[in-house]
């Protein structure tokens, strides 16, 4: 999740999940945006559904129909524009965080992995989605004002861990079209590094929170694939963004050892 | 506006109104975001406010004390993160598409143009810019799925017209970060330009709509200055981003002309 538009966050749910799914994982995406791109980006036309994540909201018995298999090991809770009604049809109903948390308990240790496709904002599908969720990854560019917005990001999640969900943590960033080159990307790596190093130990929600490695390089070919309908690994396994999220999903993978 | 995250509003916004500014028409940017970029991007602390935009949709008489002199010719309502309550605050009441309206006839005649940074949504910030405007610039990506993303806009504006705003209408489309080079930026370049020929003559809010010449090139100064609270012009007035943002509002101020 992150507030900031079009910072990686659809681009790395997908591709992360795809490649999670390649090696072997069972892999969830939710799709919360109302835009529905990573139901598109997954080859799934939202108008022609039967049902979405938004019936899920409604109805948790329609949870496990809503699941639409992409592959062998990859599943996706899909978005349509409905969604976007969500927030005042829900305003005012004392569980509305909890939609999402109650749809997903029906198909609780059905994956290995689930993600979290959330939109630009910090309103009732994100807080739905950090109600359900574990951990959250940060997707970001490296331009200073986005330390600014993480900022922000991390309040709502420590205002979430009191409220609704106390066992939500910050597993870490995802440099997405980082360009180790640019002297300002080496000066955000830095700051949101030295940042992240000096709440260790910390009861911060992020206290463990790390730098993803590796950072994705911004490549063409990441760009171009969602309007295939086809993740980077079907599109273009041997690119550079592919390598990349490959890796990024071995490093991801490798955090949950560790926990 | 556009609802599709990180496409270029703010930065067009911003260097857009201060190109016009420089050439001496009296601009006036409101930020409709509660993130507040194009606050930060003219160098003002959305913290440090007395008043913000959101005032004036409470209590429209604050407008005029509400706005902030950047320069000569610039003025700016700022945003600040309460904005993000308006949406809940404002919801139910009749007149809340309209607050933004009500406020700005406090200011009627006061500036040559007025732009509005909109957020990533199609929410009630979007729709209050979409019912005080007279014309709508849509930024945008030249990516295939960034054309899915106009149709649903295109469609929220005929809405508005119909409901809220006899006389808006779409004036343009900014192309920015376009890489001429790309196979696929040309080929979204070549579909949205065929689709709007297609619509001259017919009586759709868009039907005189254009691709806004020149696109803007993908510069890294761009993204740059906005950390410094400085317009492309201030930053770096020679680069490439600045010229391509002068040349634009001399298209722009020629679009006035034919109208
Ligand atoms: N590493 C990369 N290299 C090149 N292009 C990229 C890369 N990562 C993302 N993009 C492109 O940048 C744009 C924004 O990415 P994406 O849609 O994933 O962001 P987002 O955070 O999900 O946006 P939103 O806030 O609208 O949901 C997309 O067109 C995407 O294809
Ligand atoms: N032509 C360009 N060249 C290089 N970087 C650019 C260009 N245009 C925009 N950017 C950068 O891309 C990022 C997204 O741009 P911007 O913030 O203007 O988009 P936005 O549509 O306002 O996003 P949001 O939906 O979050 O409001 C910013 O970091 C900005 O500096
Ligand atoms: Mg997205
Ligand atoms: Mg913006």
């Amino acid at each position: 999740m992150n507030q900031k538009g079009g910072v990686g966050k659809t681009t790395t749910t997908v591709n992360l999940a795809a490649a999670l799914a390649e090696a072997g994982h069972s892999v969830l995406v939710v799709d919360l945006d109302p835009q529905a791109h990573a139901t598109l980006h997954l080859g799934v036309d939202p108008s022609s559904l039967d049902a979405s994540v938004y019936d899920c909201f409604e109805d948790p018995a329609a949870t496990p129909d809503a699941i639409v298999r992409i592959h062998e090991h990859l599943g996706l809770l899909p978005a349509e524009t409905d969604l976007a009604a969500a927030e005042s049809d829900l305003a005012g109903q004392p569980d509305r965080n909890q939609r999402l948390r109650t749809a997903l308990n029906k198909i609780d240790g059905w994956f290995d992995h689930v993600f979290f496709d959330c939109p630009p904002s910090l309103g009732l599908l994100t807080l739905n989605a950090l109600a359900a969720a574990d951990r959250v990854l940060i997707p970001m560019q490296s331009h200073f004002l986005a330390l600014q917005g993480v900022g922000k990001l991390l309040e709502t999640v420590q205002l979430v861990r009191t409220n609704l969900n106390p066992r939500l943590t910050v597993a870490g960033v995802v440099l997405c079209a980082h360009d180790t080159q640019a002297t300002h990307a080496q000066e955000v790596l830095a700051d949101l590094t030295e940042f992240l190093e000096s709440q260790r130990g910390s009861d911060a929600p992020w206290a463990d929170a790390r730098v993803l490695d590796p950072h994705i390089r911004r490549n063409v070919k990441l760009a171009e694939c969602p309007s295939f309908g086809q993740t980077i690994f079907q599109y273009a396994p041997w690119a550079p963004g592919a390598n990349d999220y490959r890796k990024l999903a071995e490093s991801f993978a490798a955090l949950d050892a560790d926990n």
